[in-house]
Formats: C-alpha cells, structure tokens, sequence
C-alpha cells in the first residue's frame, strides 16, 4: 500500500508538471510529500512558478492563479485515474478570457474518454460546449429546464 | 460508459419532473443565480448513493425534498433516475442501459432501483466502484471545492489526494 | 458599551432588512444574536428568504443568492457607518447579469458619499464605472498602468 | 475625503513607479489574472497601516518588497504614497492636501511620513482613525473576504461586525 500510493504519487506529480505547463503556457510547479514524514501520513505540499515570475510562496500568486494551479491538479489527477464522466461548477469563475480559453483546450483533451458537464456564467466557456441547457425559474422557486442556443444567452436568461 | 439521462423529481427545486439529455461530448448548463444549476449537480452526487447531507449543502436528508414555495405545496418524495449507455458492458448488468433510481419520503423511508429492480444503496455504490464514478468521486468538482481545496492544510490536501487516487 | 453594541446593532438590522430586498428585488433577511447568550459575545446568526422561495437554512440557498445576502449585510453595515472610501475586489464573481444590475444600482446610492474602487472580470460592472484603468504585464512580473476605453475590454487586456 | 493619487513603487509586482489618479465617483480596476489588480488593494491597506504580512498574503513584510523576475533583479525597498483630499478638513492636518507614505527596506527598516514629515507608523493609524478609512477597514473588501464570511460561524460573524461596528 505504501508503493501503491508512491506510485500514485508519481504519476500524478508527473503530469501536473505537464499540465500547469500547458494551461499557464509555461513555467512550472511542483507537488511533494511533507518533510520527515511516513509516506503514509505525510501532507502534500504545492509550490509554483507561473512564466517569467519567480518561485514564491503560493499565498502570493493572485485568486486566478491559484485557481488554474488546483485546476492543473486536479486534470492531473484525473488523467493518472480517467473518469468516464465529469461534472465541474462554476470552477471557471475567478479566470480571465485568455485562461479560460486554455483551460477548455486541455479539458478536450480528456474528450477521448471523457463527457462533461460544466456549470457557468461566462459566456467563453459556453461558447466552447458542445450542447448548452439552460435552467430557469419562470415561476419563482421551481426550476426548469430550458433549450438554449448560444446567441440567445444574455438578457434572456438572466431575466427569466 | 456514459450518462445518457438524468431525470429529476421532488429533488430540492425540482417540483416538475424534469429531464436531461446528454451528449458524450461537453454540455455546459447556465442560467441565473438561484435557478438550481447547483441542484442538478447534487441530484446526481445523490443518485450515485451520498449519505452526507451536509456535503448536498441540507442539514437533514428530509432538507433535499423540495419544500414548497408561495404558489406550491412541498412534495411528499424526491425521485432521481440516472441512465447510463452500457454497451460496452463497463457494468457489471447484462443489459445495453442501466439506470440506477433513487427515492426519499418525507417519513425518511429510502428506495433504490437498478434497472427497476428493487435493491439496497449498498448495491448502487457496489455498482460503481472502480469506475471512476460514484459517491467521494474526484471527478465531480462541486461550487466552492476549489477554494476549499485551496485553503485546505498539506494534510486535507492529501486527504483528498487519496480520495481520488 | 453594550447600549452602544445593541444601539449599532439594531441600525444594521433595520439597514439588512432594506439592503437586501433592494438587491434582490423582493424577500427578506434578518440577522440575529444567538439565543441564551450575553449580548457581549453572542455571534450573529443570518437568515434570509429570496423572493418567491420559502424561509430556509442558508446552506441551501445557490452560492449566488449566499453572496448577494453577504454583500446585502457589507452594504447594511456600510450604511450604518459610512466610509469616504470602499474597495471591492472581485466580489461580483459568482453573480448573474441582472444581480450585477442591482448591485451596481444600489453602490450608485453610496456615491453621495464615499468613492469606490471595484476590480472585477465583468463587462457588465465595468459598463457602469465612471472610470476604468487597466493593469497589465507586459513585461512577465512587472504591473504596468494603461487607461482603458470600455470598448477596448477584452482580447487586448487578456493577451497583454 | 477622498483619495485622489495612488504611487507604487517596488511595493510587490509595481517593479516600476506607477501613478494611479482617482476620481470621486467609481473607478473600476481590470485586467488579467496576477497582473496587479489585488495588489494594488494590498498596497493601500498596507500604506494605511496594516502590519499583517500574512493578511496581506506574505509570510513575512520582506515578501512585500519587489522579489526580481527572470529579468530583473529584486529592488531594495518598497514605497507607496497615498494623497488625500482634505480641503474639507476631514484629517486633523491643517493643509489642503494629505499625502501619507510608507517605506520598507530590505533590511527591515520602516518609514512613515506625514505631508513629507517623517513619524511613526501609530501616528499614520491616529490620523485615520474614526473617519471609516484605515487598517481593519471594513470598507476594504479583499478578495475571497465575502467567501470567508460565508463561511464563518456565528461568533466568527460577530467578530467581523464588532471590527466594522
Ligand atoms: N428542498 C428544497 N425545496 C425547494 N427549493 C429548494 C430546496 N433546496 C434548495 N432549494 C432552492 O434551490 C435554490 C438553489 O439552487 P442552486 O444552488 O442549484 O442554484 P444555482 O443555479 O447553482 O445558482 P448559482 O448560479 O448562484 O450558483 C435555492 O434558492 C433554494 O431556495
Ligand atoms: N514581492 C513580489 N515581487 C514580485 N512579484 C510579486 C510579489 N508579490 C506578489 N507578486 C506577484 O503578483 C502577482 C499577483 O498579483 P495580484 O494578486 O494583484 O493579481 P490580480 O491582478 O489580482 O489577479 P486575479 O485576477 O487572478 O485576482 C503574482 O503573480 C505574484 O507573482
Ligand atoms: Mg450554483
Ligand atoms: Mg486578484
């Protein structure tokens, strides 16, 4: 169990360096296990290096940032263990344009094996799906489903 | 193995039934704040067999009965069916469909159905396991997780680590 | 001190009850100290019920309306001891286009008299400034000040 | 009174003197992720006073001073100026404008000025204080602030409320 997690571990920490790389087009992070502890027990630290900045302690890369490094985590972690089916909320909500758009091209890449569901307000990363539902409450406390096309979100949707 | 249907209940603001039809590709699902984009989320987390209700953001399972508006009455259950393409048989079912049926009354009694057939939350939970879907799944990443994960200790951050892989 | 915590008290709720049905078009919010406890060290309790919907407990309640009940209760206290100065960073976030609206709407009353500074992603919060300054990296690392007309927002900023 | 200039220099990622001149009205700060937007917000909490590194999302003041980047080397000090209008006379300084600066070397050294007259830093809270400007401010909302609210428990709420009230 103790190799089966060591294991795990690796792979995981391999294609986070690939996959922070790839969705901050550059620099490089790191995770690694706590210190003078059992592998068993140990914590796992994140360190990071967005391109062109320094190493820094993480708390001082800004809400984007640290957002797209845990992004970057966690597409590493589902590539080591593939899930046929993913469901993410609103995860894209602290990104800015450029991030996002790099942010849905790496998650096609899990397309192959993949479907997902995304919950969102941004109107990038609608355009980027292949089918958008709309959900509403025309009467007030009961939700409905609705068909949506891209051109009608907006006004629309955010007044019914 | 994919999620061709979900259709929901009497699950939290779903008062009319309501059903959704996926694509094996990505499906994004907007609307405005309030409306139950979120509850869509849970509704499915609760048909894969989540005991916390907690962590479906109620403070009781009875909390996830939708519980009536001004023009409404609440409603007596909440019923969510998950129906997944077996084809390939990534289910230990021989059939080409599975779909996996989740009931709560108001007197807190508690249904399951696979493919119809009655069963006990055990055997849905058993029916996903090593498929990457299903209750503690990494691979749904509900509102808020990735703040939470991010204030989270080194050792919360390998709790999850090791939930996931 | 304690007349004067309950006296503070007090015009926040009343302001609360206010705030929030304004930015949420109807409904209506409370906030209240814990039971059986000394007014000196009971914490406050929130409840709030969004137009159309019943009273329910706040975990229920979407990750939208929670935000927009917090901003209800800033703004409430805000109101009970204005400031010439209020920065907001990124609070808009987890709002749809219609809530923006009517936050933007009800910051507007504030302006008599305090001056704000808002950072935000949104085009729909960016409309309604009177001012807005982009910060940009040209240079990886270095922050750099650049005037932005509304109608340059967008692909410019983001791939700077 | 209202703040009518703000000056960063070698205060975190303003590497170079940057001027930013407010009006009375709302100005809206944009622009990508980690390009400066919250730093500028850290930068005025900072000049107001705050002596919380980690608050400002260091671990220790020396994290605030311009650390280099793979081209340029790390400066030796980090200075930001906040002017004030007072010509209402809202500040108990008799001029007609209010600049407040503060400086922090390397060495750890810090200094405060008052309109160019060098004082110490519970002089800069002393001036601001019960105008509704200044360190614990309740009208600075940082980013994620509204999340920990949300998260907080009664009594967490009430220390917020009993800092802002
Ligand atoms: N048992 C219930 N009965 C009726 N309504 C409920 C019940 N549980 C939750 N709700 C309603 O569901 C709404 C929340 O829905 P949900 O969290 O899905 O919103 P959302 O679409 O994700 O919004 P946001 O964009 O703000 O995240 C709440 O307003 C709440 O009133
Ligand atoms: N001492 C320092 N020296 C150099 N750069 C620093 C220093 N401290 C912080 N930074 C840089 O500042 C950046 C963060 O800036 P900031 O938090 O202002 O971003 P932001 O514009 O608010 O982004 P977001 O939209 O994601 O919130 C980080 O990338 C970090 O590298
Ligand atoms: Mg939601
Ligand atoms: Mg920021």
């Amino acid at each position: 169990s103790r190799e089966r997690f060591t294991a795990t571990f690796e792979l995981v920490r391999e294609n986070f360096h690939e996959t922070y790389r790839k969705l901050f087009g550059g620099g490089r992070a790191d995770i690694m296990l706590e210190e003078g502890q059992d592998v068993l027990e140990a914590g796992i630290e994140v360190v990071a290096k967005p391109p062109g900045k320094d190493m820094m302690v993480m708390s001082l890369l800004s809400g984007g940032e640290r957002t797209l490094t845990t992004i970057a985590l966690l597409f590493a972690i589902f590539k080591a263990k593939p899930s046929p089916f993913c469901v993410l909320d609103e995860v894209d909500a602290p990104l800015d344009e450029s991030n996002i758009d790099r942010f849905m091209l790496i998650l096609r890449e899990f397309l192959e094996s993949s479907q997902f569901l995304i919950i969102t307000h941004n109107r990038r990363t609608m355009a980027t799906a292949d089918v958008i539902y709309g959900v509403t409450m025309q009467e007030a406390g009961v939700s409905k489903r609705i068909a949506v096309k891209f051109e009608e979100v907006g006004e629309e949707l955010a007044v019914a | 193995m994919f999620l061709k249907r979900l259709e929901v209940f009497g699950f939290k603001s779903f008062a009319d039934k309501t059903v959704i039809d996926f694509t094996g590709g990505v499906t994004a699902l907007v609307g405005p704040n309030g409306c139950g984009k979120s509850n869509v989320v849970d509704s499915i987390r609760w048909a894969l067999g989540e005991q916390s209700a907690r962590s479906l953001r109620g403070s009781e399972m009875v909390d996830l009965i939708f519980n009536g508006t001004t023009n409404r009455r609440p409603l007596g259950f909440a019923e969510v069916v998950l129906t997944f393409d077996n084809s390939k048989r990534p289910l230990p079912v021989d059939a080409a469909e599975v779909s996996v049926t989740r009931r709560l009354y108001r007197t807190g009694e508690c249904e399951y159905l696979i493919n119809g057939q009655a069963c006990r939350l055990r055997d849905v939970r058993d029916l996903f396991m090593d498929t990457g879907v299903g209750v503690g799944a990494y691979s749904i990443i509900e509102q808020g997780k990735i703040d939470a994960l991010l204030q989270s200790s080194p050792k919360e951050r390998r709790g999850i680590f090791e939930e996931a892989a």
